[in-house]
């Protein structure tokens, strides 16, 4: 809450109650009153006491958006504790309703009771207190009660909803995660923001944050300055979570979308559920976790000011470094869900089939004739990156955006190092190369998910005793590049094995995550090249978000070239 | 997507660009057919008299 003795200004609650009166008598609604309406409401379900034992859910509904608790231990008096934010609207839905469930084995999910919660009645009473006993009503008989229900309601201060969003997304982008800001840190969040007013003046807002001038800000420093800029003028332009434009939103609605935004997308709340609806919020979240997803909307981000932010590659023709364009709000999508544990929490809850299905929806859509308008905009984005000039035929001979990008190059686009010597392998595809001596280098310095193994990656059918101590190299593929994969070496394919799996970025972000094994739980297929050279050469293609697709032009008992063209990645699930 | 390639224990020598990049966590840009090591079986199949070059007198 706002006040206290000292302040000048009366306590929010009060000021938002003062509010709420001016609206319930439209003859005293002033110029302001548009700004008044709009407010996180926190609802908390505590418990319930109910007339016999069982195991029990409860499910909050607002508007289109339901949430449920977890499911209680055998009791008839539940205790969930269970608290959700909700966005409370000037013309929005504000009829709460509660509906309590028994599960057991006999009954899964029965409807017991429920009960309805007119918001802006309940934080309109006086009552400091915002306990409230509901009775709970019988689905089949509304003059019959089955217990009552136990709730907490309040609307939290819009200042310090602010500055608790400002401390949770600085915790993003604080990467070494010494609970301090550096002025790059500082600068790359100011970036995702969108603003390029603010983004000229970064330096300007850091030095205001930074009190003592030792080059660093603290996360409650900047938040604070965060929140009062805020107050006089928006550094936020755009949704780092979701993307979308919040320009033309007040300054609290925009505050309240990124709080709910940013809430939907870690998982942060206690209560589940928002997400796996239809209409979720958390769609334009996942939808981000790889920059795959992004591409179709390039234009978007950049007209809408977000700055990109950068990777860097070491470009082996000219060995100079390279930048390689990714969206900001993109590698803080990833960073915040890939390397966090909220974030791998909200994987386990669903996010699996949603990039599945994601995925196979893109498929269907990359088919379509209607993709085929997406080219231009995709060539004029990567206009740097793409030569035209080594494309087997024209754009126009494109139908679909699929069939451009899985096009093919004109015969000796590529030269093959040593073609006539089998005793040097060459690089399978176009893309950013890691190469390791052994299994062990890789797990030092890049990949760090904990359950990472040789036998996971080539799964449980293959032997994989001669490649446990094995070199291991990486060849990781952009949206830009050519998307045909090479053999490196020559010989016999003797096997293929296809192994289902999910559709994780493969992303370094992704790849560095101690918390994320996206090498071996995404959808891959093995095979295994015997070779007089090199003994025995295991090739993994890897599936991930959105280009899910693998097709194979070779087959098992081929003789193959280095060289040779050996199958395509295509968008699909 | 990815393609991830493995070779049994010392069976290539990498180029030494690559795995000096990678050892400093940099990816490499490279494209199809760029040389990516050498077997190192080359040396023992050279001291190895080749079989097709043996005549019997």
């Amino acid at each position: 809450g706002g006040g206290d003795d000292d302040a000048p200004e009366p306590s929010f609650l009060s000021r938002f109650r003062r509010r709420l009166h001016r609206r319930r008598n439209p003859g005293s609604l002033t110029v302001d009153a548009p700004l008044d309406f709009a407010g996180i409401a926190r609802i908390e379900i505590i418990s319930a006491e109910m007339q016999f034992k069982d195991r029990w859910l409860a499910c909050l509904s607002l508007g289109e958006r339901t949430y449920k608790t977890v499911i209680s231990d055998q009791t008839d008096k539940p205790e969930w504790k269970s608290e959700k934010k909700v966005l409370l609207e000037k013309h929005g839905p504000h009829i709460a309703r509660i509906s309590v469930f028994e599960t057991n084995r006999l009954s899964k999910n029965n409807f017991v009771g429920y009960c309805e919660i007119d918001l802006l009645e309940v934080l309109n009473k006086d009552s400091e207190d915002n306990i409230e006993v509901i009775h709970l009503l019988d689905p089949s008989s509304s003059d019959k009660t089955v217990g009552s229900l136990t709730i907490s309601c309040y609307v939290e201060d819009p200042i310090e909803t602010e500055k608790s969003f400002a401390r949770r997304v600085l915790a993003v982008v604080d990467y070494n995660e010494d609970g301090k800001l550096s002025y790059s840190e500082f600068s790359d969040l100011i970036n995702a923001f969108g603003n390029r007013v603010a983004a000229r003046k970064k330096e300007e807002l850091f030095n205001q944050a930074d009190k003592n001038g030792d080059g660093v800000v603290d996360m409650d420093e900047l938040a604070t300055l965060l929140a009062i800029q805020q107050e006089k003028e928006s550094l936020i332009s755009s949704c780092p979570v979701c993307g979308e434009t919040l320009e033309k939103l007040n300054r609290i609605n925009a505050v309240i979308h990124l709080t709910l935004c940013f809430d939907e997308g870690t998982g942060n709340q206690i209560m589940t559920g928002g997400f796996l609806t239809d209409k979720q919020a958390s769609y334009g979240w996942m939808f981000k976790l790889s920059e795959w997803a992004h591409f179709s909307s390039y234009d978007v981000g950049l007209n809408s000011g977000s700055s990109a932010s950068h990777i860097l590659v070491i470009d082996r023709r000219t060995k100079r470094l390279v930048e390689e364009l990714i969206d900001g709000k993109i590698v803080m999508s990833m960073r915040a869900i890939y390397q966090s544990k909220v974030g791998l929490i909200l994987i386990d809850t669903g996010a699996k089939e949603i990039l599945q299905n994601l995925s196979e929806k893109q498929g269907r859509q990359m088919n379509s004739l209607e993709s085929a308008k997406d080219i231009p905009k995709f060539l004029e984005f990567f206009k740097d990156q793409i030569r035209l000039d080594e494309i087997k035929y024209p754009i126009e001979h494109f139908k679909t955006f699929n069939e451009f990008f899985i096009r093919e190059l004109k015969p000796g686009a590529r030269p093959i190092a040593h073609e006539d010597d089998g005793n040097i392998a060459v690089c399978a595809a176009d893309s950013r190369l890691m190469a390791f001596k052994s299994v062990d280098d890789s797990l030092r310095l890049w990949i760090k998910g904990r359950k990472f193994s040789i036998q996971g990656l080539l799964g449980v059918g293959l032997s994989s005793e001669a490649f446990m101590h094995g070199s291991l190299v990486i060849f990781r593929l952009a949206p830009q590049d050519y998307h045909r994969f090479h053999l490196p070496v020559s010989g016999v394919i003797e096997s293929f094995l296809e192994i289902p799996g999910c559709l994780y970025t493969v992303n370094p972000i992704a790849v560095n995550s101690k918390y994320c094994n996206v090498f071996t739980e995404n959808k891959r297929t093995v095979s295994i090249i015997s070779t007089k050279e090199f003994g025995k050469v295991a090739f993994v293609a890897i599936g991930a978000t959105m280009v899910g697709s693998m097709t194979f032009v070779r087959k098992q008992g081929d003789y193959v070239h280095k060289g040779d063209e050996f199958g395509y990645f295509s968008f699909g699930g | 997507s990815t393609v991830i390639c493995i070779f049994e224990k010392d069976a290539i020598q990498i180029d030494e660009d690559l795995v000096a990049n990678s050892e400093r966590s940099l990816e490499t840009l490279v494209s199809v057919g760029m040389k990516l090591g050498i077997s190192t079986r080359k040396e023992t199949q050279e001291e190895l008299p080749s079989l097709e070059k043996c005549s019997i007198e």
